[in-house]
């Protein structure tokens, strides 16, 4: 959940 | 998306631009180190092997290939079209000092034992130091050109908003990522001592010269 998120970042 | 990333991200942009076009525009990449060149690089094709399999939005992928792209030319211009003008004996910090513990240190503490997640991690503790044969070049030579400092200061800047967004991304969204936060507070303080001297003497119109 948290990992998938952070993927949105550069 | 908030306003640091945003701004995060727009920093970032301005800083590539504004060193592709100091290249291309006085045709010479004196001051500049092709080692955080290459570095940078290398840190850009690890993170963003995600574009061939998961799609996230049009800015996303946009800003990811354009990070790409533009710092693979910046690679070329300093090691084949612009090489004569490249300060070479003064760009002299060992690249493996910094990917060799990068890569011990992805093993060691990610999320998870997968190749994707173990180079996005190596990826991120390797962007936080990939600045270093730069500053190393600038301590060297003892100077900097305005322009060089422009650069400076808005990749720095760039990590520094990234830290105030995952606050944000804290307390609005629960979000939150130990690897990205540490790496990008070290990122940060690696400039410190570069803002100190560009808000001092860059901002009132003179040179970045270091102290003697």
């Amino acid at each position: 959940k948290l990992i998938k998120r952070r993927k949105d970042e550069l | 998306m908030n306003i640091f990333r945003l701004t995060g991200d727009l920093a970032h942009l301005t800083a590539i631009i504004i060193l592709l076009l100091k290249i291309w525009k006085t045709r010479s990449c004196s001051g500049i180190s092709g080692k955080s060149q290459i570095l940078f690089t290398v840190v850009y094709i690890t993170r963003y092997l995600d574009l061939f399999t998961n799609y996230i939005s049009a800015y996303n992928t946009l800003m990811k290939i354009i990070f790409v792209v533009s710092s693979l030319a910046t690679v070329f211009l300093i090691y084949f079209k612009f090489k004569a003008t490249y300060d070479r004996n003064h760009d002299t910090f060992r690249m493996e000092f910094l990917i060799i513990p990068s890569i011990i240190l992805a093993l060691l503490i990610r999320h998870e034992f997968t190749v994707m997640e173990v180079l996005w991690t190596f990826s991120i503790y390797l962007e936080a130091v990939a600045i270093l044969p730069q500053l190393f070049l600038v301590s060297k030579t003892g100077e900097a050109e305005t322009i060089t400092s422009h650069y400076l200061f808005a990749l720095g800047s760039y990590r520094g908003l990234y830290l105030l967004n995952w606050i944000w991304r804290y307390y609005f969204e629960n979000f939150l990522d130990w690897i990205s936060i540490v790496a990008g507070f070290v990122q940060t303080v690696l400039y410190c001592d570069f803002f100190y001297l560009y808000v001092t003497r860059v901002l009132h119109g003179r040179k970045l010269r270091l102290p003697a």
